[in-house]
């Protein structure tokens, strides 16, 4: 399944 | 009276607000010459594609936001994309914009493929929001609390979400008396701003069924969170 790119941008860091 | 934790509590959400926008050198493609409708459709899908980017790094900072069930996050983003977008952009079109960029804007959008039906509902909102004259706090309350909105589609703990939604509606309400004084029904009238984002929405989605018979292309970014195949 085509990877989520939502799943992506909320699982990297938040940058501070 | 806003206590020490609330004004806390909103300085989080307004720095996220502040930090987060579209990069200048995306926006300043808005005023390039190009005029074609392709051209148009184009940059606004662009923008768009930035705005979703800009709101998801937004909402990552909203106070509880990631503690909440991953799936529900995602159903929280899908839901609200196109009203907490469409919010922002209503801010940034009626905020002080050097002379000649708003027309260049709206003649920009105008021009892009965008059926009349669907801009005249955009285009009112756009002048109700810039008639509210918003203070900035008010403006990163009223998206962070579209964003955090219980009754999205999908959303399993709709009463985690209300119990993170609840705070910033406090604050927003004491802040509207705070700013606006001598209009008791302030407040009143930001929430209904609320419910004429969900009319834009409905509108939006009925454009997209318009624009996917005659095949445009959207990033892969728009087609995930706006569900086109």
């Amino acid at each position: 399944e085509e990877p989520s790119l939502l799943k992506k941008l909320l699982l990297a860091p938040a940058n501070s | 009276v806003i206590t020490k934790d609330q004004q806390a509590f909103m300085n989080v959400i307004l720095d996220a607000y502040n930090r987060h926008q579209i990069p200048p050198d995306v926006a300043k493609k808005l005023l390039q010459e190009q005029y074609s409708a392709e051209e148009n459709f184009l940059l606004l899908t662009e923008m768009a594609t930035s705005q979703v980017q800009v709101l998801v790094e937004f909402t990552k900072h909203i106070p509880g936001f990631l503690s909440l069930d991953h799936e529900d996050q995602i159903a929280l983003l899908k839901g609200s994309a196109v009203e907490a977008s469409f919010l922002r952009s209503a801010q940034v079109f009626s905020s002080k914009m050097p002379n000649g960029h708003t027309e260049v804007l709206e003649e920009r959008i105008r021009k892009s493929g965008i059926s009349e039906e669907f801009m005249t509902p955009m285009f009112n909102f756009y002048k109700t929001i810039g008639e509210l004259h918003m203070v900035e706090e008010e403006q990163a309350l009223l998206t962070a609390i579209t964003i955090m909105t219980p009754d999205r589609p999908y959303v399993k703990d709709q009463q985690a979400v209300e119990r993170l939604q609840e705070p910033m509606l406090d604050v927003l309400r004491k802040l509207c008396a705070l700013h606006h004084p001598h209009e008791p029904q302030y407040f009143a009238r930001l929430l209904g701003r609320l419910t004429e984002l969900r009319t834009l929405n409905h509108y939006h989605a009925e454009m997209l069924t318009s624009w996917r018979m005659n095949d445009h292309k959207f990033t892969p970014l728009l087609c995930e969170i706006w569900d086109v195949q």
